[in-house]
Parts: structure tokens; C-alpha cells; sequence
């Protein structure tokens, strides 16, 4: 999540579940953005989605049924191989990227669930309807996978959207542009983990900052980092969710691959294997799983 | 506006503002994105604002005086030469640019006024307000002065602020970023401005597209060139807002000077003035001007 637009949630929600998968783990990413862009990100255009539901229709309707909201978008063998798209192979288990893509529709969300905020109702909708994938794992054929990982990747805003990412996350990770307008957005993000932390998820952490579109020669990135580190450095002993956070190495590298690569549907695993862009995600999926898996 | 996030709307509205002034015109910017990064660029800090109203005051309170939330950013003499910041001269009319500041609470106007859209009451408060501004000036000293342009700095979404922006506005210019995402979400806005043209402001024109943060070499910059034109030249016909929309040249390079001037409360023209930024953005503002003068 950032509330700042462009910044690389996208990006890195779409290649982070790509280098999961790569290495044998199953991620379930859901589009919480009315723009839909990690849906075209991986692939998957309005027309592929128009006869299941999405996550609009998850968060209006009970009755619309999570499991068929959940398209496979790639599988990988348990060493991080890709297969082919054929659901429900025997053995071993696979790994792979899985997808609840988000509608346009969703951008009125806020409005329609107006009347349900006071209760606490409208912001625990992804709890309540993507728990159970979280409890049970993803239909695969006729058996159940469990999950490793699940990505939401927001809006760029602190609205009902994002609340509803925040009630359900276990940790945050927050995509920044080393940029001076980047900084300046932080105060506001933390407060609104917070709240939410207090009000519906007290379980929360920010476990770290993904340093995306990095010009790793200059001197603003550079200071940008440099005032990013001190700034988590003071908040140590503050007992806050955000206490343990760190920043994420490597850095994303700016590199051209990672924004020619939505055109084509692909990651940037698929698209450009050997670039920069794909070797700084890989290494930064490492960081993320060594990280995580100690919380 | 442009309802992607990061594309340089808010670089370009700054830019623009102090390219028009260094010419000698007078331009009212005002902040819609509840983030206030517009302020920020311009040198403007939550504490300035704090004593007077700001843009959340005006749609929320009839009582709150406009001229009151009108600040002095910087002023010219009429061949745009910058002078110091007093307010009220003699003699001929300065240049210059002036600032209604945003505000964090704006966040939540959508949901403050959604009682008020059935109405149309909610989409026209920008109209209400400011519309006083475009018709008799803006208050210095003892006079009032005439403004040349009002540019509206939107935030990364299609709501109720855009929609009050467009609900308003004479012409739109959408910047983009020369990546394939921005392509994408072309469609959407331009029927959102079709649908307010519609309902609110049938005046409304697209003049056209402002390229940012160009790379120029790159053959993913070249392609989404050639397809937006491609675009704008087969809507040529349909007598829609956009059937005249060009694409605004020059495209504004990438440039590491217009990443850092914000951090410094400064345009480009203050902070680096012989920078491929300061050139860019001077020429861009000659096209509009020019491009606007026929309107
Ligand atoms: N490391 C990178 N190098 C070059 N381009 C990048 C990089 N990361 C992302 N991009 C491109 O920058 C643009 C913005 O990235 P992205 O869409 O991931 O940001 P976002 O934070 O999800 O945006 P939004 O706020 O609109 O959701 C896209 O065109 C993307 O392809
Ligand atoms: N031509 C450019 N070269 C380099 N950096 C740029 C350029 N234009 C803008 N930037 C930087 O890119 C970031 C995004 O730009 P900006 O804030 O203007 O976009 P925006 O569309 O207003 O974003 P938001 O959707 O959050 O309002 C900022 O850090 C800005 O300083
Ligand atoms: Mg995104
Ligand atoms: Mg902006």
C-alpha cells in the first residue's frame, strides 16, 4: 500500500508473486484498484473475467461464491518450474500465482458501503469473504492448496479500499519512489495503520519499504534513503506497528523492462529474465521470505 | 487530472503556473488532492495555511471568504521579471502566481457531501466558490486583479474533487507518462469527461495530452506515442470533448532536477533554471498558451 500515485505497488505486487511462485510457493494476489491494473499486469483482461465474479461482487454479495472468483494465473512444479495451466495434477504440490481480479465498479465501493461503516461492517469485507481462502487454501481440481503468501495491492489511497487490505493483512509493505514527495506521504500512511491496527486488526505490522524506480546514482535518492533509514531508526522503541520495519534490499532498479512488461500481459520473469529489473525482484523475494517468515 | 497515480499532474501544475508568470501572466492554482503536494512544491507548509481557510473550508462553508484562502505564491512584473512577494503595487499589473491550498480533510468530502450529489449541489462547489475568482479577480491590496488562467491540480482518481475540477473548467490537459499503463486508463477518463460535459459543463474541451517524465530513446516511449496520436486522430470526427485534443509539445524529458525541487519548496525555474526541466516546461508553456489563445 502507498496512497502516493505510481509508485510501484503494481509492480511489485505482480513481480514479488511471480518470484514466489518461482520458488515453489503459492500466492493468491487480489486487485483491490478499480484501474485493475495488476489483473492486465498478469495478463488478464476485462473480457477473461466478465462470466465469474470479482471482487466487487465478493464484497456486495454473500452469496457470490469466493471460489470462483479465483483464477489461476500460473503454476509452477514444487521447485519453481512453470507448468502448464491445467488445474488439479496428483503428487507433489504446485506452486503458483492465483488471482481475485478487482472492477471498475469497485471505485464506488466506499459510497455503496457508506451506510455499514459505523458498524465496522464495510471495512472487515475482505476478512469476511477471503478469510476463508486464508483458513482452507484455493480449489485446485478436487483438493485444496494451502497458501503461502497473499499480496493485496491498493489503490493509491487511505480509503475504504485500503481499510479493508489493512483489517485483513498480517504485515505491510510499503512500495516507496525515492523521491522527496515520497517522505512526505509516510506520517499519513502510518496513522491510518495505526487506527486501523487499533480499531480491527491488532496484529499488524509494517514489516518493511520496497525502494521501487531507484536512480541509484543520485544524490536525491541517496538522501532520500538516508532521512527513510534515521526516520525508521527513531520509531525502534516506540512500540508501534511499524517498529520493526526495515528497509527491503536490494532496491528496485529503475530498468525499462518493468514498464514494457504490462503491455505484453507478462512479468518481468517472463518478459525479460535476464534483466535488471527481474534480478533485483528475485533477490528482493528472498529478503521478503527470509523476513517474514520470522514475524 | 489524470485518475493514474505519480504521472507528473502535480509537477506540470507547478511548472506550468510559474512558466505562465515568468511571461507575465496572472495564474490561481488551487490543490484538489487532499495530499497537498501542490502547496508543498510551491513552498507552502500545513502551518502557513493553518490561520486561513483552504479549500476544504470553502466547499464544506458558504461562510468561509474565498479571497481569505487566496495566498501570494510568487509575483512578476508584466514582462516577468519575479518581484518581491509584496502585496498591492502601483502601476501596471504584476504577473504572478496565487495558491488556495488543499487540505488532509478533503479526503473524506465525498462521503461529507454524498447527500448533495442527487442534486448536483456536491459536483458544483468549486463552481460556487471560485467561479467569483474568474469573474472579478483576485483581491491585492486595494484592487483586484484579472486573472489569466486557473489550473486545477486533481488527485489520482475520477471522484466527486475531479469531477468538481471538470464541473468547472474551460479545457483539460492530461499529463501522461509515456509507459503502456498510462494508455490504459485513457479510455475511463475521457468518459468521465463526456459524462460531466453532459450533466454539468457542455463548454468542456480536452486541449490535450502534456507527456512527463520522457524517455526519450526508449522504444517503449516511442510506441505509446505513436498510439496515443494514433487515438486522438481517429476521434477527430465525433464531436466529442476530445475530437481537437493534441498532444502538447514539447514531451517533458525525465529530469533528476524536477524530482528534487520539491523538496526544496521550489519550482524548477528557482532551483535549476538552465536544467532540461526549466526548458522543457518553459517551451510546454508557450504551446498552451498558444493552443489556449484560439479557444
Ligand atoms: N523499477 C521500475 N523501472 C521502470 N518503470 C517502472 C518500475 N516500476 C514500475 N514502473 C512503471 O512505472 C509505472 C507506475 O508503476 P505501478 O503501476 O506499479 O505503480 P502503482 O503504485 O501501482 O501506481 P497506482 O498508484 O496508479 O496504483 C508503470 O508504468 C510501471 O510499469
Ligand atoms: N519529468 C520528470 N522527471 C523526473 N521526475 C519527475 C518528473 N516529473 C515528475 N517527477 C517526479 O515524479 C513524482 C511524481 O510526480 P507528480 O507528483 O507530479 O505526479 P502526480 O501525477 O501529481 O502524482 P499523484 O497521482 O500522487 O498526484 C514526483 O516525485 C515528482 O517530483
Ligand atoms: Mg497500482
Ligand atoms: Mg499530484
Amino acid at each position: 500500500m502507498n496512497q502516493k500515485g505510481g509508485v510501484g505497488k503494481t509492480t511489485t505486487t505482480a513481480s514479488l508473486a511471480a518470484a514466489f511462485a518461482r520458488r515453489g510457493k503459492r500466492v493468491l494476489v487480489i486487485d483491490l484498484d478499480p484501474q485493475g491494473h495488476l489483473g492486465l499486469h498478469l495478463g488478464v483482461t476485462a473480457d477473461d473475467v466478465a462470466d465469474r465474479p470479482n471482487l466487487y461482487d465478493l464484497m456486495l454479495d454473500d452469496g457470490a461464491p469466493v471460489d470462483d472468483s479465483v483464477r489461476c494465473i500460473l503454476r509452477t512444479d514444487e521447485s519453481g518450474v512453470q507448468s502448464d495451466n491445467g488445474a488439479g495434477g496428483r503428487g507433489a504440490l504446485p506452486g503458483g500465482v492465483w488471482l481475485v481480479p478487482s472492477d471498475v465498479n469497485l471505485a464506488g465501493v466506499e459510497s455503496e458501503l457508506a451506510g455499514r461503516m459505523a458498524t465496522g461492517w464495510a471495512q472487515r469485507r475482505i476478512v469476511q469473504r477471503i478469510g476463508v481462502l486464508a483458513r482452507d487454501g484455493i480449489l485446485d481440481g478436487d483438493r485444496r492448496l494451502p497458501l503461502d503468501f497473499i499480496l493485496m495491492d491498493c489503490p493509491p489511497s487511505l480509503g475504504l479500499l485500503t481499510v479493508n487490505a489493512l483489517a485483513f493483512a498480517r504485515e505491510v509493505i510499503v512500495p516507496m519512489q525515492t523521491h522527496f514527495l515520497a517522505l512526505e506521504g509516510l506520517g499519513r500512511l502510518l496513522k491510518t495503520v495505526f487506527l486501523v491496527s487499533q480499531s480491527f486488526n491488532p496484529a499488524l505490522l509494517v514489516s518493511g519499504v520496497v525502494l521501487c524506480m531507484h536512480e541509484t546514482q543520485t544524490l536525491l535518492a541517496t538522501e532520500v534513503v538516508r532521512d527513510l533509514q534515521a526516520y525508521l531508526d527513531q520509531n525502534r522503541k516506540l512500540e508501534m506497528p511499524w517498529s520493526e520495519a526495515v528497509i527491503f534490499q536490494p532496491p528496485i532498479r529503475r530498468n525499462i523492462r518493468l514498464a514494457e512488461c504490462p503491455s505484453f500481459g507478462k512479468t518481468v520473469f517472463d518478459y525479460a529474465p535476464q534483466s535488471n529489473g527481474a534480478e533485483d525482484y528475485d533477490r528482493l523475494a528472498g529478503s521478503v521470505i527470509a523476513h517474514t517468515s520470522h514475524l
